[in-house]
Order: C-alpha cells, then structure tokens, then sequence
C-alpha cells in the first residue's frame, strides 16, 4: 500500500493497490463510485471485490497512522490495528479466491459443464458478499436494494443448482472406502448398512454386557 | 441403489466423467490416480479393523502396521514421483496422519534438500530402508509460529568437534511433532546455534534419540506420546527434552549455513531458502481444505437425498430434505466452496513449481508475493473449510453425530490445519505485512 502511496506501479497480484491510489488521487465525488454492479456478471463481481480488498488495506494502514500520530511505536500501532490488518488480509484472500474461479471458467470449453461451474461460480461470489454486505455497504460499493437483489438471486441459484447436485458431488470421484462414510455411499443404501455398522460396535460383541454382573446386578441387592 | 439416489444421477446437465478431469486437472491424472487407488483396494494385504471400533494403542498399532506395508508397497509398484506417493498415502491409509509420515514428508525431504554430500552418504541410505525412523522437531511447549523465540540450544564447542544440544526450560521441551513419541530412532531438531558465543539463529541438528536396534532412549535424551488428542489418534505425536546431548559436528545440516571446526560460523546464501519448505506446505493445505469441504459437501448431499423427512404440502409423501430451500442453503455455498478451493489449490500448486524454478535460478523476486499468498490463502481456506465441516455435519441431523457418518473423523482430522505449520491469526498478519508494504 505504502509503495502504492508513493507512486510506485505494483506488480503481481496486489497490482489492484495501485489501480485504486491512482484512482483515489484523481478528483471524483465518491458517488461516482461503481454501484452500478452487474449482479450476474463475474467480472463484475471480481471488481467489486477488488475494491472492497483496496479499501480494507486503505483503512488498517489508515488505523496504523492515527495510531503513529498518537506517538505509538510502530510496534504498538501495527498491534492495536490488528484487528483491521487480518481483515484486509481476508479480503485479499476473498478476492484471490472469486479471481481465480473465474479465470477457470475462461478455461473450461464443455458448454454442459462451463454453465454448472459459472452457476458455483456466481453464487460463491454472492454468497460472499451477502455474507460481507457490511464491507461492501459501507465501501459504497454496493447499494441497499442490491443487497437485497443478491438475495433474491441466491435463491435462484440454489433452484438451479438443485437437478445437478448428486452429480457434482459424484464428480470428486470418492471411493466409498476412502469417503469411510455411511450416510455418504454412492449406492445411497444408508440405512440397511446404519444398522449393519452399529451391529458391529464391540459393545454388541455379547448380547450382555459384563457391566451388568459386575455393578447393576450387586446394586439392587444393596437397594 | 436406491432409487432416490438413481434419479437424482440420471437428472445431471453435464458429463460427471469430464468434470472429473477438469477436478483432477487432466484425464491422464484422473486414469493414474484410478489406477493407484485399485492398486490399494485390490491388495488383502491392507485389509483393516474399523478404526472406530479400536482403542487408541490399537489404532496407533494398525498404523504402524500399516505403515510399514505401505513402504513395502511403494518399492514394489515402484512408485518413486512424490505426487503419486502422496496420493497412494493419502489414499492407501485414509482419512488418518500416520507415524511414519514426518519420516516420508519432512526426514528424507529435508536431508534432500539441507544436507551436504557426505551426509547424504552417511544419513541417506540408512533412512531411505528405515534403519533409521527420522522426525522433524520444530515446534516446542511454549513456542510455535514465531521461531525466532525457540528456545532449544545448540552450542558448539571447538574442544571436541561437538554440538551440545539443550532444552533449557519446560517451556522449550519440543512438542507435538508426529512420530516422535514412540517410532522415530532419529529427530532433526531445530535449536538456536550458539557459537563462539554468538547466537546464530536456527539452525537444524540431526539427534540420534533411540538406540537403533533395542529402540531404547539413549542417554539424555527423555522421549514420550504427548496422550490423547481431539484426534490424530493414529500417531504419536511426541515430546521430546534434550539434557546436554552431545552430537558430532558433522551432524548439522551443512549444505548451506556451516561451522567450522575452529567454530567461525558460515553464514547460509540467502534466508529465504528456508521459505520454500513452509509454501510449499501451505500450498498443498489448500488443497487439503479443498478436499475437506468436497469430502463433507458428497456425504451431506447424498444423504439429503436419501433421506426424506417432514412434509412440504399436508398429506403428501415426506419429500427428500434436500428439496428444502433452508437444506440447499446450507450446503450449495460450501459445495460452491469446495470448487471454488480446488482451483485455488491447482494454481497454487502450478505457481509454486514455476516460482520454484526460478528459484533455482536465484530470481527470488516473486517468493515475498507467493509467500504472502500462500499464508493468507492457508489460513482463509482452512478457517472456512473448519466451519463447513461443521455445517455438513449439522445438515445430517444426529447422523452426523455418530462416528458411522465419517464427519467427525474428517473435522478433528482437519481442524488441525487452523494452527500447525502457521497458527491462522499469524499467516493473516504475515499477508497484512505484505498488504501493507506494498
């Protein structure tokens, strides 16, 4: 961020830091913010991180600075920001993440399939947002009734998703003896196998337990 | 089959083979991973007891027992590629860490990449046929991220060519390192060099710790299980107190930092070497937190369609729970997740062999970036697959509460990632760094 301050063109992954000090620096009403965010196109949305990510980092080196002003030690201003700084990382990370998916989907050639992983795509990134809307509301971002439009569309996506979801999980290709579950296996026969694994707890092992002789039977001659 | 489950497969929009191979990367990958995994199913030899089923010394017996076979395996598949090991392992033992895991993951890796020449003659071999059982003792009692504060000494002392290794305090007994406890003869520890009365920072020592054919703890050397644990039932993790042990000189890992025999100390070519090992690590829990979620994400879903329960409109049959908008809620954002984490796991992977190579090269220009991303990225997956574990687990009513479910198993398999090699809070402010920096 500080390189950024100074000027300096970032490479890399954090290159958006530079994108939005060189943004930041030039004279625009914050309402010219982009809340117009196009809530069902990706790259949209991987914007929107960004900046959610820039403004983050803005704010925990903002909170390092008023902490310097108050004649803190670096130290102590970097320790009483903390809070802030693990936040910005985890934006960063967020928007990694979205970033990354998306760029996957450029990748993916299959129509059938391109259209099953952008709807994962979409609602991981909206998930996410609805999940920070505090973040992106006071970022200015986004915009109240959006907010509410994610939701909406949310629940539009959990109904698309529905049809294909056995099919998405079949496609992690789990062997039933690596997945060592019951209610997981892919012939779907839970229950008979539920009882046939309790029958096998050593518990059952006798059909009475040796507890019963030794304790519960003396009890209730004592009783 | 059950037909509930038959209907839900033949619903799907797309080609479950071909997204397989995009999850794998390649069909090549997916046709020798399946190879791997029919090889393991096929053998009796590994036929198990329900770990479930079986106390924790017993547990821990079949894991060595295990284990061992593994190895045996290994040689005669000639599966030598550390990608088809670890997948072999990973697959070949389950869900379980294993003792001798620190040995293939951390020993032998490290004596390939910190030991000179004729340690590799003198340490190698030995290791490579299990003559010698090696750990990696980093972490201790009271220190674990932040290494600079380990408090293990070694000090040298020009007289007898020798190292003196020391666990000053309680505090600095080493703990937690798998293997330790009851399997390894042998432990690279790390400890703070001292020599000539200069602290040189850390540095790593190989301990002879057992006597290598009774197995009996040499002296000086106190070595025991740390006990019970939420999981890792399977190993032994260790503590280990070093009380004045002395080593040869050669036994410190020269191929870089060195100390003569006179005691001048040999500064290494650059510090950051030692960053390779902790991103590569961490990039690989990525893609552990990516088959975490996956794993939780098959069993809740597939149970949720199976089971039917309550009822939408009065007097209908009970429809499957999965049908409950509350229920797809709940599990399509983490099976969005589970996607979302395995692709972050192929770049990572893909990132830190190319960044590798030019490392090699001695361009470090990109290892600050990849550093800061691969602890950031360990930390936001692990701390967001910790939670959807749980959430599958809940989504499966009380049948998530029994073992028979396999959830538990993958969440106290899994938690762990949150706090070793890197407590979460602590990558968090590694990236902030970075963030802040740049």
């Amino acid at each position: 961020y500080r390189q950024a301050k100074d000027g300096q063109q970032l490479s890399g992954i954090v290159s958006y830091l530079s994108e939005a000090e060189h943004r930041r620096v030039q004279p625009q009403p914050v309402a010219a913010r982009p809340t117009v965010v196009d809530i069902n196109d990706l790259s949209s949305l991987v914007e929107v991180y960004k900046l959610r990510a820039a403004i983050l980092v803005e704010l925990a080196n903002k909170s390092i600075q008023q902490e310097l002003q108050q004649r803190k030690s670096q130290e102590d201003a970097w320790n009483n920001s903390a809070i802030d700084l693990v936040r910005a990382s985890d934006a960063h990370c967020h928007y990694v993440v979205v970033k990354l998916f998306t760029d996957k989907l450029g990748k993916t050639s299959d129509t059938a399939i391109h259209s099953v992983l952008s709807t994962l795509a979409l609602l991981y990134a909206l998930n996410g947002i609805k999940q920070n809307s505090g973040d992106f509301l006071q970022a200015g971002l986004l915009s109240g009734p959006q907010v509410l439009q994610i939701s909406v569309r949310i629940k539009e996506l959990l109904s698309l998703l529905r049809p294909n979801a056995v099919a998405l999980v079949d496609a992690f290709d789990f062997q039933d003896k690596r997945l060592n579950s019951v209610l997981g296996r892919y012939d779907g026969n839970v229950y008979e196998n539920l009882f046939e694994w309790a029958r096998c707890s050593p518990l059952n092992s006798t059909e009475v337990h040796e507890s019963f002789h030794k304790y519960l039977k003396p009890l209730r001659s004592k009783l | 089959m059950n037909p509930d489950i038959t209907k839900e497969r033949n619903n799907a929009t797309f080609d479950v083979e071909k997204l397989t191979h995009i999850l794998d990367g390649a069909p090549e990958i997916t046709k020798r991973r399946r190879e791997i995994e029919s090889l393991v199913l096929s053998d009796p030899d590994f036929k198990e007891e329900d770990p479930n089923f079986l106390s924790r010394s017993e547990r821990y017996d079949q894991a060595v027992r295990k284990s061992a076979q593994m190895i045996l395996k290994l040689r005669e598949y000639g599966i030598a590629d550390p990608e088809e090991i670890y997948c072999y392992k990973n697959y070949r033992l389950s869900n379980f860490i294993k003792p001798l895991d620190l040995h293939l993951g951390m020993f032998l890796p490290t004596l390939l990449n910190q030991a000179t020449p004729e340690q590799m003659d003198r340490f190698f071999m030995p290791a490579w046929n299990l003559e010698i059982i090696g750990t990696y003792a980093q972490t201790e009692m009271g220190h674990g991220t932040h290494l600079r504060g380990l408090e293990t000494t070694s000090t040298y002392d020009p007289a007898t060519q020798e190292f003196v290794l020391n666990s000053p305090t309680v505090s600095s007994i080493k703990w937690w390192p798998g293997g330790l406890g009851k399997t390894s003869n042998h432990a690279i520890v790390l400890a703070q060099l001292y020599s000539q009365g200069n602290c040189r920072g850390l540095h790593a020592f190989i301990v002879p710790i057992r006597d290598m054919s009774t197995h009996v703890p040499l002296p000086g050397i106190v070595v025991g299980d740390i006990g019970p644990k939420f999981g890792f039932s399977e190993v032994d993790n260790g503590f280990l107190r070093l009380e004045n042990v002395r080593i040869p000189r050669e036994n410190m890992l020269m191929k870089y930092a060195k100390v003569e025999p006179d005691g001048t100390y040999v500064k290494p070519p650059s510090a950051k070497l030692t960053y390779g090992t902790m991103v590569f690590i961490r990039s690989m829990i990525v893609g552990k937190s990516a088959e975490a979620v996956a794993k939780s994400c098959t069993i809740a879903i597939r149970y949720s369609v199976v089971r039917h329960q309550s009822e939408l409109r009065p007097g209908e049959p009970e429809p499957q729970i999965l049908d409950y908008q509350a229920q797809q809620y709940k599990l399509f954002p983490l099976l969005a997740m589970a996607y979302a984490f395995t692709f972050v796991g192929q770049y990572m992977k893909e990132t830190y062999q190319r960044i590798s190579g030019d490392i090699s090269q001695g361009d470090f220009s990109e290892m600050p970036e990849l550093h800061a991303l691969s602890a950031g990225l360990k930390a936001f997956t692990t701390w967001a697959a910790n939670s959807a574990i749980e959430v599958c687990r809940m989504s499966c009513g009380g049948h998530g509460y029994s073992c028979s479910s396999g959830l538990p198993d993958i969440y106290v398999e899994f938690t762990p990632t949150c706090t070793y090699e890197g407590e979460n809070t602590v990558m968090m402010l590694q990236t902030a760094r970075y963030l802040v920096k740049s």
